[in-house]
Parts: structure tokens; C-alpha cells; sequence
């Protein structure tokens, strides 16, 4: 996260290749369900043996004796519809939610985020020195209105994208953030609005930032948790 | 430091399932898998043992697959080890260790059976437990340098070497050797590998299972982490890797998965030309090292295509990726170049949600064939003609019996993936902007929305961490 600051997300996770490294993003939605980007996995029927999703923890490499961190691996993966760029990861073992590990709100199908609505971006990513890269950064960032963005995007822009107004500050999300949540206050409560996806160039001052928008794939979400 | 496992080879959830059981295989006794395989290596008799993954017992066996009326058999509560020399097609040093089933000479002659006496009366090698020398296949009980050799039944020809490649030079290598798989099991100074699936005399992250696409088997040569050539851990307790001679292949491989605009899978075929990372910092070149020292040095890796300082995947890592000219930032990820698209080309469209599709594509938009709607496996289903009887749902053909908003979908003759889309497009172009978004709901007032058990946190936290 670039321009972002030290914070807490419980819901958001590492998910760490099987050397170990953080690679990708993620959101917790159900205590055995993580949510992701396509553009992080090789394909939709990847062997993820020895791959992981690691919670609890505020440091993207935490020392062996942190208390309340949680490692667990990721049995398989479950691609979205084709347009949405979404992953869902089954664990092999529910995660325990505690202080350090909730699950974020899934939003009612289709709803939209009121422009102005001040969001928040979390993850391990790079800061690009504005910030200490081996904890858990947050930013916040005001959304955009879809027709306005389309505007500034040159109609280009799809129903499955939600948008951000840039900062002038240049704050963003980049590589590292990808698969995070863009995380929106609803009814005292946090709910995932959008997932963060990569862009050409991070955290840009003079173009909206776009996420894709999961509203429009909770009916998939729970269709494949029931399933 | 040797384990007595080297000597066999390992194959996981498997029994051998013999017909007859003459000689009668020995009562199954409790014991790890390295104690059943030094009494298994003590016994001339014993072959192959099986190991109970649960009760921990193991059975000594007489036979392996390639014994007569013997045959493999899937089973997960066992494990199966069999003598290498038994299984081996290749041989090392001289081959006096060989017990393979080859039974013609290099010149294409067949073997006259070691027991027999005709065409070629002979006296000094007569099959004994201890010799190996069996049926008619090729031994060399007199460690002769060019190898297993058998008498012939031809009666001019006495005997004849088989002709049995060494080891090193049966399975050739391209590249790096990441793709090599065959038999090698000891470095270039000749010490013995170490097996993947023990830690010890040195303990290492490739577990065989972490890495099931490496086939880290038994004590193989390998290449899991891109180095120059296969190596392995050694049983040398002080020395704890080295590389193995293995013959390089002198065809280069087919280039297979070369894309440049995109890249597909982890990129390892990725030839294009972004050199930028996406934080803005150019990628180092590939011949340098500065500021970041590296051992992917372009001659090394010919086929890796390390030019200028492109993105590139030479270690199978997640995507493309570069050393970066940030002396802070070591490594990159270019997930900013886009995926290619992997779905099958659409043929059939459908209007609305596609509840009312009744065409016949029966293929998930990945290709894998549907499962007929009536069948109770390799899925259980939820939605079935019995309870969607208007739906109709017939054969395997894709249909949208829920209304799902993604279109007509199936379950799928994939046990690991229960259900998904199929290979049909919206009639209205997907991806062409709609300038209504009728989809979208208007925005909701807050309190007409409720929440139960999530996306709360701890607030004060924030605080304490700023």
C-alpha cells in the first residue's frame, strides 16, 4: 500500500507461495473461504499444495512466537464468472476468529456504494518507502461514482469495476495488495466492497483506481460456499 | 549416513495385488519405514514390503510389478517400496546389481534361461537365491565391464552383452534439467543422494508433497528450484548438496506456451518486452549484478530467454518478475501483464440469465465435460429433474435451473470442481460497457441493511498502532 499507514484489518490475509513468500492479497468471508484475483494464481485448476494463507498477524513476516497468528493451508481454488477476475480459496481447516482474525460483510447483491463513501485498502504490498513495508498498511480512499469514472476512463469502464478517486498524495494499493479487499464502513460494520486488482501503474494521482466490484458476485460467492 | 529407504523406491496409496500367493508372503510386523527396509534389504527373499499407513505395520514382500501375476493397485492406507535394482531400466557402475526383466541381447537375440543347458551347456552360472540370476533375464554375475549380459538361444552366439544404458545416460536432459525424471541417484563425486521425503542427514523445504509438480521421488536427481542442473542432498553429512552428471540431451526442447502480449500459467513462456515494475521502478538487467547479485546468469539458463531486463519467470515462481534497479527492492512480481484469456471459444450465446437456454454445448467454459443432470456422481446434486422438473434438464447440456446471474452452468465429471459456467457468451457482447447499469441496485439507505458476525474490529487498535 502506497501512502498508507500501520493498521488493523482482520479480515484481510497473506496468502504465501510454497516458499513461504508473500505473494497475494486476500479477504476472509467465511471462517474456511478466502477471496482473491484471478491474476494471482496460474490457473483455475492450480495444484496448491504447499501453498498458504496466513492470518492473525500484523507483520508480513512474523517472528516464530506471535501469538495469535494462524497458518493454514489452501486445499483448492474456485474461479469466479469469466468477467469477474475473482478467486475463491477453500482452506483445509476453518480459520479461529478471535481479536486478531474476523470475517468481513459480504454486501446484498448488486448493491452500490454511495459515491463519497470513504473506503479503506489493507495489505502487505509495496509502499515504496512511504510507509514500513513489514506490517500491515491501511489507506483510505473516497469512492468515485460509476458515471464519473467512466467519464474520466473514456468509456471504458465494465459494470464489474468499482472506482476510487484518485489522491492527490498519491496513495494506492500496488504489487503485493493484489486479491486485498477494498473495505467499506455499511451499518457499523465493515463489508467488502471491492477486491484489489493490478493496474499498470500504482497509486496514480491523475486516474481513478478501480477494484472489481463483488456486489455484483455474491450470488456466486454463496453458491459456491454452499455447493 | 545413508537411510536403507534409498535402496527402494516409493509408491504412495499403492498395494500389489498378487494372484497367488506362492511363496507366501511373511506376517505383517510393526515398525517405521526404515526398520522394514533394513529387514526387507537383509532378506534375499524379500523384494518390496507394503507400509500401513494407519497401524504402522509393514509386510514383507516376495514379488514386485513386475513379477508374474502381480499388478499395482490404487489404495490409500498403504504405501509401496520395491527394491530400485528390481525396477530400474538402466544400470549402475557395471550393472552386477541389476535384477531388471530385460531378456535380449543388444543385438536383439533372446536369453536362454539361466537354469537350462541348451543351446549352451554351461556350468558356472546356475540360478542361486544369492546370484540374482532368474528366468532368462540379463545379469552379470561376473562383473563384466560392458555390462548385464545372457547366453543366447541362438547357437551360434554363446553369450551377448544386453546392450543396458548406464544410468546417467539413459535419461537425457534439457535446459536445466527441471523437467528431468529419470534414474540418476548420485552426485558427480559419486556420493549417494540423500531421499527427498526424510530430513535427515539434512534437514530441507522440498518435501515431496509441498512440491508434487517437482517429481521429487525417492533420492532422484532433481531441479526444484531452478538451479543450473539436477543435484540432490547428499548422505554426506558435510556435504549437503551437490550436482549430478547427467547427459544433456543434444535436441533442444520444442518451445511450448510462448506468448508476448499476455502471459498464461506462472509465465514461464512469457516473452514480451515490460521491463517496468508496476511501483514505476525499471527492472535490473538480466547480465548484471548491480545492485542486486544473482546467479541467473543468461548463458546459464539458454532457454529461459534472460534478455535486456525483461520480465521474465526462469524459477517457476508465481508470474513474470525482475530484480529491480531499487536497492531496496530486491524482487518484483509483473502481474501487471495481462493474463490470456484460458476459456474455450464461445460458439452458442444465450439472452438474459440463460434460464430459458435449451442449446446442447455440454463443456465448462475450462472444457471439462458436464456431468449428466440424472447422475448422482462424481457430485451429489442439489438441483436435479426431480427437484427442477420445468427446468429441463437433459443429458449433460447446460442449463440455468437457478437463475443464476452468470448464465447457464453444469456440474462437472471433475470431482475437484463441483460445478461451473459453460463455454456460452451473453448475445450482448460481454465486456462492451453498458451505459445503464440496470444491474446495479440503486443505492440502499444503510439502516435498511443488516449484518451478523463479521466485519467488526477492534477500533482502539488502530490507534495504538499509529
Amino acid at each position: 500500500i502506497i501512502g498508507g499507514l500501520p493498521g488493523n484489518s482482520p479480515w484481510t490475509v497473506s496468502i504465501r507461495n510454497r516458499a513461504g513468500v508473500h505473494f497475494c492479497g486476500g479477504s476472509l468471508v467465511k471462517e474456511q473461504w478466502v477471496i482473491s484475483t484471478r491474476q494471482c494464481f496460474s490457473s483455475c485448476d492450480a495444484n496448491l499444495a504447499g501453498y498458504e494463507v496466513q492470518l492473525g498477524t500484523l507483520f508480513k513476516d512474523p517472528g516464530p512466537g506471535d501469538p495469535n497468528q494462524q497458518t493454514i493451508p489452501i486445499s483448492r481454488i474456485v474461479c469466479g464468472p469469466s468477467e469477474s477476475q475473482l478467486v475463491m480459496l477453500k482452506l483445509v481447516r476453518p480459520a479461529t476468529l478471535n481479536r486478531r482474525v474476523a470475517l468481513i460483510c459480504l454486501p446484498p447483491e448488486r448493491y452500490v456504494v454511495p459515491a463519497g463513501t470513504v473506503c479503506e485498502i489493507a495489505g502487505w504490498g509495496e509502499t515504496r518507502g512511504t510507509a514500513d513495508g513489514s506490517v500491515l498498511n491501511v489507506a483510505r480512499l473516497p469512492v468515485l461514482a460509476h458515471d464519473e469514472c467512466n467519464a474520466a476512463l473514456r468509456g471504458r469502464l465494465k459494470e464489474s469495476e468499482l472506482c476510487t478517486a484518485p489522491l492527490r498524495a498519491g496513495v494506492g494499493a500496488c504489487e503485493g495488495d493484489y486479491g486485498g479487499p477494498l473495505a467499506c464502513l455499511t451499518a457499523d460494520c465493515w463489508v467488502l466492497e471491492g477486491v484489489i486488482t493490478p493496474s499498470r501503474i500504482c497509486a496514480r494521482t491523475d486516474q481513478p483506481a478501480l477494484f472489481i466490484r463483488v456486489s455484483l458476485y455474491v450470488d456466486w460467492i454463496h453458491k459456491v460456499m454452499k455447493m | 549416513h545413508r537411510s536403507p529407504l534409498n535402496d527402494f523406491q516409493r509408491l504412495r496409496a499403492t498395494k500389489l495385488l498378487a494372484a497367488s500367493t506362492d511363496p507366501p508372503p511373511l506376517q505383517p510386523e510393526q515398525g517405521s519405514a526404515e526398520h522394514c527396509a533394513q529387514r526387507c534389504a537383509a532378506s534375499l527373499a524379500c523384494r518390496a514390503f507394503h507400509r500401513d499407513r494407519q497401524s504402522q505395520l509393514c509386510q514383507l514382500l516376495p514379488w514386485t510389478q513386475h513379477s508374474p501375476h502381480v499388478q499395482l493397485q490404487k489404495n490409500i492406507h498403504y504405501d509401496l517400496y520395491q527394491k530400485k535394482d528390481y525396477l530400474r531400466d538402466c544400470i549402475m557402475a557395471d550393472g552386477s546389481s541389476y535384477r531388471g526383466t530385460r531378456a535380449m541381447t543388444e543385438k536383439g537375440l533372446h536369453c536362454q534361461h539361466w537354469r537350462a543347458t541348451t543351446p549352451h551347456d554351461h556350468s558356472r552360472f546356475l540360478p542361486s537365491p544369492r546370484n540374482g540370476l532368474e528366468e532368462n533375464y540379463c545379469r552379470n554375475p561376473d562383473q563384466d565391464k560392458r555390462g548385464p549380459w545372457c547366453y543366447t538361444t541362438d547357437p551360434n552366439v554363446r553369450h551377448q552383452s544386453c546392450g543396458i544404458k548406464k544410468c546417467e545416460d539413459a535419461v537425457c536432459m534439457t535446459c536445466n534439467g527441471e523437467e528431468y525424471r529419470g534414474a540418476m541417484d548420485h552426485t558427480e563425486s559419486g556420493t549417494e543422494c540423500q531421499r527427498w521425503d526424510l530430513q535427515h542427514p539434512h534437514k530441507h523445504p522440498y518435501h515431496p508433497n509441498k512440491y508434487p509438480d517437482k517429481g521429487l521421488d525417492d533420492n532422484y536427481c532433481r531441479n526444484p528450484d531452478s538451479s543450473e542442473r539436477p543435484w540432490c542432498y547428499t548422505t554426506d553429512l558435510g556435504r549437503e548438496r551437490e550436482y549430478c552428471r547427467i547427459r544433456r540431451c543434444k535436441k533442444r526442447p520444442p518451445r511450448h506456451n510462448i506468448t508476448t502480449g499476455c502471459f498464461r500459467g506462472k509465465g514461464e513462456g512469457y516473452r514480451g518486452q515490460v521491463n517496468v515494475t508496476m511501483s514505476g521502478i525499471p527492472c535490473q538487467r538480466w547480465d548484471s549484478q548491480t545492485p542486486h547479485q544473482h546467479h541467473f546468469v543468461p548463458e546459464k539458463y539458454p532457454c529461459k530467454d534472460l534478455q535486456e531486463n525483461y520480465c521474465r519467470n526462469p524459477d517457476g515462481s508465481e508470474a513474470p518478475w525482475c530484480f529491480t534497479t531499487c536497492p531496496t527492492v530486491r524482487i518484483a512480481f509483473c502481474f501487471h501483464i495481462r493474463r490470456c484469456p484460458d476459456e474455450l471459444s464461445t460458439q452458442e450465446c444465450y439472452h438474459g440469465h440463460g434460464e430459458r437456454y435449451r442449446g446442447h454445448v455440454s463443456k465448462t467454459r475450462k472444457g471439462i465435460t458436464c456431468q449428466p443432470w440424472a447422475a448422482q456422481a462424481p457430485h451429489v446434486p442439489q438441483i436435479s429433474p426431480v427437484t427442477h422438473p420445468e427446468a429441463h434438464l437433459e443429458e449433460n447440456y447446460c442449463r440455468n435451473p437457478d437463475n443464476d446471474s452468470h448464465g447457464p452452468w453444469c456440474y462437472t465429471m471433475d470431482p475437484r470442481t463441483p460445478f461451473d459456467y459453460c463455454a456460452i457468451k451473453p448475445c450482448c457482447a460481454v465486456g462492451q460497457v453498458l451505459v445503464a447499469w440496470p444491474q446495479l441496485t440503486a443505492t440502499l439507505p444503510a439502516d435498511a441493511i443488516a449484518f451478523e458476525q463479521c466485519g467488526q474490529r477492534d477500533e482502539r487498535l488502530q490507534w495504538k498502532l499509529r
